[in-house]
């Protein structure tokens, strides 16, 4: 039964659009996960792989194509956890990488921290040589628009986001 | 938000999740992902989940850590994880979406909302869906 990995790309509503794009994009990331394992790889770089794919698809709300905050940018959240000694990194409202699980699994392998917030894991970024990127090429024209969409005073962004209570 | 578990040929469970967040969140606004237990949770004598959805409401019933709470009681990964999700619709009423792993290599997929794209592989064999009830399989 070993090895396995399971990803997902994100619950809610996937415009009828964007579904196509959305079951590629988590194939493509679990078969490179699976090649990871099956070449004798840990499951640790197997999900931060697998996850740095799926930061790197715009189709995901992940790394590029991130949806907006109230202001139009982008912050980000990332964890990864590891089930031996339960080692544990994490990074939230990260903004200028490409891939805060990257980041996230720093934090686990050089820090004795949990977690480094906002400006705090900018600057471990920085000090780990993480290359930063303009706030621009991590948005899509797809979440200007929904940004623009919710900015409405009677838009309901949690519904737009996760569909009706089915 | 997208996520990933996985155990490797040593028996070693890991789980990544990363997010933009949600829709038009005020800015400092921190959901569920990056928090032990919410957004995701690995323990090699239990399992490993990765998490999506409301964050807000993730966090209440801690969601990664309660499904394999369940498993430790016995549950199957499939069961376990409609249980956490099942808690967090009628208590919270919100939505969202799971992958599980255990340490012998069982898996699930599963969510209360509509829709999730997921994909899993074992032994050779790549699965995957998007709507409630579909999956698919094909030679990786």
């Amino acid at each position: 039964m070993l090895p396995v990995v399971v990803v997902h790309g994100g619950a809610g509503q996937i415009p009828k659009q964007r579904t196509e794009q959305s079951t590629l994009g988590v194939c493509t990331a679990v078969r490179a996960a699976y090649t990871i394992l099956r070449g004798g790889g840990s499951s640790m770089d197997a999900v931060v792989e697998a996850v740095t794919q799926m930061e790197d698809n715009p189709s995901f709300n992940a790394g590029h194509g991130s949806v907006l905050n109230a202001k139009g940018g982008v912050e980000m959240d990332a964890i990864v956890m590891e089930g031996k000694t339960l080692g544990s990194g994490a990074v939230s409202a990260v903004r200028n990488i490409a891939n805060p699980v990257q980041l996230a699994r720093l934090v686990m392998d050089k820090t004795s921290h949990a977690c480094l917030t906002a400006e705090g894991a900018s600057q471990f970024a920085r000090a780990m040589g993480v290359p930063e990127v303009p706030e621009e090429s991590l948005i899509t024209e797809y979440s200007r628009m929904r940004w623009t969409k919710n900015l409405a005073p009677e838009a309901n962004p949690v519904e737009c986001q996760m569909g009706k209570m089915g | 938000t997208v996520g990933a578990v996985a155990v490797d040929s040593e028996g070693n469970i890991a789980c990544a999740t990363s997010t933009g967040g949600m829709l038009n969140k005020m800015e400092g606004r921190v959901g569920d992902t990056p928090c032990i237990g919410s957004g995701g949770y690995a323990d090699n004598n239990v399992g490993a989940v990765s998490t999506t959805g409301h964050g807000e409401a993730i966090m209440k019933v801690t969601l990664a850590r309660l499904i394999l709470f369940h498993m430790e009681q016995g549950h199957s990964v499939e069961a376990a994880s409609d249980l956490g999700l099942a808690y967090m619709k009628s208590r919270v009423a919100a939505l969202g979406g799971v992958v599980t792993v255990d340490p012998r290599g069982h898996w699930a997929a599963r969510f209360s909302s509509r829709q999730m794209s997921w994909a899993a592989a074992q032994k050779d064999t790549l699965h995957y869906g998007l709507y409630t009830g579909e999956h698919f399989t094909q030679s990786i």
